[in-house]
């Protein structure tokens, strides 16, 4: 389960602060995934005490409250990250970043779908670039893609493109990388210009230890 | 169940090097205890008391077996500007769902226990559980803590709130920011516990 709760003592109404907690949720908490299992009792509550000396904000448009929505979206974002850091078992923090969708809604699934496969997890938890895997998740996760167009980075290292295993990476460099224990892993669909960012963990057997010991 | 907790986990090799230093939030006060939800001897409620005015949002789960806190949390989210007080309760250990009415009615004897001992409407108290599914939840004994809980509330609260939020958590999360509004600083301070059953989907 996941529990948030922020607190500000900012100066402003219920519903202005209902609209960017809501507007930052996409991009923060609806982003992470530990274990693809969504729980029964995911709560985010946000507390406005209103007193801060500073002016109300009342105007979505000024420039307080684009700077308080910044803030705000920080916190979340920091928050929803450190929750994946402390994913059951995990060894490696994972950035996924998907380019070139044909909308919105494909890039996110595509994203998610890498994010939750457990295969791609568990190849990241043997420091494995298995760029396969990834190819699979794209493939399953329903959203437009073709194969020749697909292209895939662990870091820098771009490992397969155009439908191929990209003939100049060097298996050396890339185990290196894969050593490190953040990593980013690129996607690009080469469709159109939609993009999506999301985080998750490695699948490691400490998952499964705690898990099978938690009711016991 | 066990009648002890487990040896803790180790902290994740990904943790923060510490728990960060938050700014305090004026108009909020924090308290936690050891009420013996699951657990003996583990700090598992914790209570946050909000000023006179504060405004409220949230975003919860959209799973449709979603646990009666978070229904009645939805339903006490409002619109409307409110000169009342607020409190947030929150138990690990115990989930509080699947759980049929009892649910429901152990939400109602908090909230109504919390809005007695601080003197703010039911309305206006939220609560959250985590922790295991389909057991009932011993709520007297939350009940019994907010004696002790009410007593202890403390500006400088957090860091033990967080902790006491936590379940298989091997660290608390905290993050915040600080910006300039028009005629002075406005402060941001957030926790957060997870680290199992997570793919949130928010609304």
């Amino acid at each position: 389960t996941m529990l948030v709760y922020i607190f500000t003592d900012a100066k402003i109404a219920p519903a202005l602060l209902q609209k960017m907690l809501s507007r930052q949720v996409d991009e923060t908490f609806n982003c992470i995934t530990v274990d693809s299992d969504t729980s029964t009792s995911d709560a985010l509550i946000l507390a406005a005490t209103g007193k801060s000396p500073a002016a109300p904000i009342t105007d979505m448009r000024s420039k307080v409250a684009k700077d308080f929505d910044a803030a705000l979206k920080s916190v979340m974002l920091d928050l929803a990250k450190q929750v994946v850091r402390d994913g059951e078992g995990a060894s490696k923090f994972i950035e996924i970043r998907v380019t070139g969708a044909a909308d919105a809604q494909d890039a996110h699934r595509v994203a998610m779908a890498i994010a939750n496969s457990p295969l791609v997890k568990t190849a990241i938890a043997g420091e494995d670039a298995n760029w396969g895997r990834v190819v699979m998740a794209v493939g399953k996760s329903g959203a437009k893609a073709d194969r020749d167009l697909l292209s895939i980075r662990f870091g820098d290292i771009l490992v397969a493109e155009k439908g191929w295993r990209n003939p100049k990476y060097s298996e050396a460099e890339t185990s290196a990388y894969m050593k490190n224990d953040d990593l980013v892993l690129s996607v690009d669909l080469g469709l159109g210009s939609a993009s999506r960012t999301v985080w998750t963990c490695d699948l490691t057997h400490g998952y499964i230890d705690i898990n099978a010991d938690y009711r016991s | 169940p066990a009648a002890a907790a487990k040896k803790a986990h180790p902290v994740s090799p990904l943790a923060p090097a510490a728990f960060p230093d938050l700014p305090e939030i004026a108009g909020v006060d924090f308290a936690a205890a050891a009420a013996g939800v699951r657990y003996k001897g583990r700090t598992d409620v914790m209570l946050a008391r909000l000023a006179p005015g504060t405004a409220i949002a949230g975003a919860f789960t959209r799973s449709s077996t979603r646990a009666a806190c978070v229904l009645d949390a939805q339903a006490k989210l409002s619109p409307k500007d409110s000169t009342e007080g607020a409190a947030i309760l929150v138990n690990s250990g115990n989930a509080n769902a699947f759980t049929g009415a009892a649910g429901q009615a152990s939400v109602d004897a908090i909230a109504k226990a919390v809005s007695e001992k601080l003197g703010l409407p039911a309305a206006r108290v939220f609560t959250s559980s985590t922790g295991v599914i389909g057991e009932p939840l011993p709520h007297e004994k939350i009940v019994e803590a907010l004696d002790g809980l009410s007593t202890t509330l403390d500006a400088k609260g957090i860091t033990a709130a967080a902790r006491a939020i936590m379940t298989t958590d091997t660290f608390p999360k905290g993050a915040s920011a600080t910006l300039q509004g028009e005629g002075g600083e406005i402060r941001i301070s957030g926790i957060a516990k997870g680290s199992g059953m997570i793919a949130p989907d928010m609304a």
